[in-house]
């Protein structure tokens, strides 16, 4: 309960004061953005436990969850550099919800399973070089932005994907998925 | 040079020569449009011989100097990128303001990420983008806004329901708080046409002409305003300033046919505030195992 409780006291102190205003000075600013931050924090945990009572009793414990704060500069550290991972939706409305999802990968081929094990359409997009967002995001080495459609996924409940990287795909089958999914680019003759 | 068009099988949006949105096509019938982004020249110090009226735009206040805002580009540079799920358009117009528009398969709205900053002030000019969408509907001096992402109210341009309205400051004694939406419509009783505008975070709005809509994306100021923050919004100190990154859903439906618009906006404004959330773990499992 506490780690919820954080972050409903620091959105109440920043709502209280002139952080809705967006009136307070810069350095009170900042701290409003650690206290959030450091709550935000607080409730992740608290998802990642979660998941973990969910599982049946005598499964093998849960790997702990990351959160990707940078998604919106297209850095995530775990997407980027591994070559299995999982994603889990989780959806806070009380409807069900159907979302695209967008994940900051490396170049390759890749593979997305829905919670059924089918295969999912999915496209690479390539990412578009942008001076002011690249000098925010040093340490990333997404080339490209791995693209799906997460579909019903519960009122407030959860979908989780499994997704796999190989370098490339074999034989004829392959080629023809690997053009599926990718994108095609135009630019602008300077 | 070359006009361009993407679709997601519902909307066509199309691009003129200069790579600016054009019009969009929902259900064969066009909505002629235009969206840019802008920057009002923010008034500096020393506007006033009293203490009391010098008042430069700053934290509390929006107070441009003059009465419109400026394009910060006529044209955008272009890149182009189409495959099954997504095809999006991403649209330069200078070092520090670009954006994309994209449409995903089988939506009905048009995703617009702006990215802004660090906004230049070396000309020693405070500046304060906006994001205007100007189409030709006429909606007779009526704009709708959320109120707290509640309640949507109707705003009338230069207009007070309670008092007389004296008119001096044009453009910010329009604006309104948006938490969440706005929109207009082409009658006040027989709404037919509706283009909104879902923000991601507050914002302030207005529609300073008929059939356009507009929202604040970031602002950048050399001065306080003597309101009591005792400091120009000037973030980080005297660094560079910030780069800003947002997105705004663009809702076009040019036949209602009865249907209020809130009932399209308040979907897509509960889509943009509770996002699914993320979170990723490595696993050397296969799937079978790891299931």
């Amino acid at each position: 309960q506490h780690l919820i409780d954080s972050l409903r006291r620091s959105m109440g102190e920043a709502q209280h004061h002139d952080a809705v205003a967006g009136t307070e000075k810069e350095h009170v600013s900042q701290d409003y953005r650690l206290r959030l931050h450091d709550s935000v924090v607080d409730c992740q945990q608290d998802v990642s436990n979660s998941f973990s009572k969910m599982l049946p009793i005598g499964s093998q414990p849960l790997p702990q969850q990351e959160f990707c704060l940078h998604l919106n500069v297209s850095q995530c550290a775990i997407t980027e550099s591994s070559s299995r991972f999982t994603v889990t939706a989780y959806n806070p409305r009380s409807h069900e919800v159907t979302t695209y999802v967008r994940l900051p990968v490396t170049n390759g081929f890749y593979t997305v399973l829905d919670p059924d094990g089918s295969e999912m359409i999915i496209q690479l997009v390539p990412l578009v070089a942008l001076q002011s967002i690249d000098a925010e995001r040093p340490k990333s080495t997404a080339t490209h932005e791995l693209l799906f459609q997460a579909a019903k996924i519960p009122p407030l409940g959860h979908k989780t994907f499994y997704i796999i990287k190989t370098s490339t795909g074999r034989g004829q089958h392959s080629a023809i998925r690997e053009k599926q999914q990718s994108t095609t680019v135009r630019r602008a003759k300077t | 040079g070359e006009k361009i068009a993407i679709s997601n099988g519902k909307l066509l949006v199309n691009f003129d020569a200069n790579g600016l949105i054009e019009s969009i096509v929902v259900d064969g019938e066009t909505v002629m449009m235009s969206q840019n982004l802008m920057w009002y020249a923010a008034m500096n110090e020393g506007n006033s011989n009293s203490i009391f009226d010098d008042r430069p735009s700053g934290a509390y206040v929006f107070r441009p100097n003059g009465t419109d805002a400026t394009p910060i580009a006529m044209q955008a540079t272009l890149i182009v990128q189409t495959g099954a799920l997504v095809s999006e358009v991403h649209q330069k117009f200078s070092d520090w303001a670009s954006q994309v528009v994209r449409v995903y398969k089988g939506q009905s709205d048009v995703e617009i990420e702006w990215t802004v900053g660090p906004i230049p002030v070396g000309d020693g000019i405070g500046k304060e983008i906006v994001s205007r969408v100007t189409t030709q509907i006429p909606s007779g001096g009526r704009f709708y806004t959320d109120s707290n992402g509640r309640q949507t109210l109707l705003r009338r341009r230069n207009f007070r329901p309670t008092w007389t309205l004296n008119v001096s400051e044009p453009v910010a004694g329009n604006y309104y708080p948006i938490n969440s939406h706005i929109y207009v419509t082409d009658d006040e009783g027989n709404a037919d046409t509706v283009v909104a505008l879902v923000n991601d975070r507050s914002q302030g709005g207005t529609s300073l002409q008929d059939g356009q809509i507009e929202l604040m994306v970031h602002r950048r100021l050399l001065y306080d305003d003597h309101f009591g923050v005792g400091e120009p919004l000037n973030e980080p100190g005297d660094g560079p300033g910030l780069v800003v990154r947002g997105t705004h859903y663009l809702l076009v439906n040019p036949s209602l046919a009865g249907i209020h618009p809130i009932s399209l906006i308040r979907p897509l404004a509960q889509q943009m505030f509770m996002r699914p959330w993320l979170s990723f773990s490595s696993t050397s499992l296969s799937f079978t195992n790891w299931k």
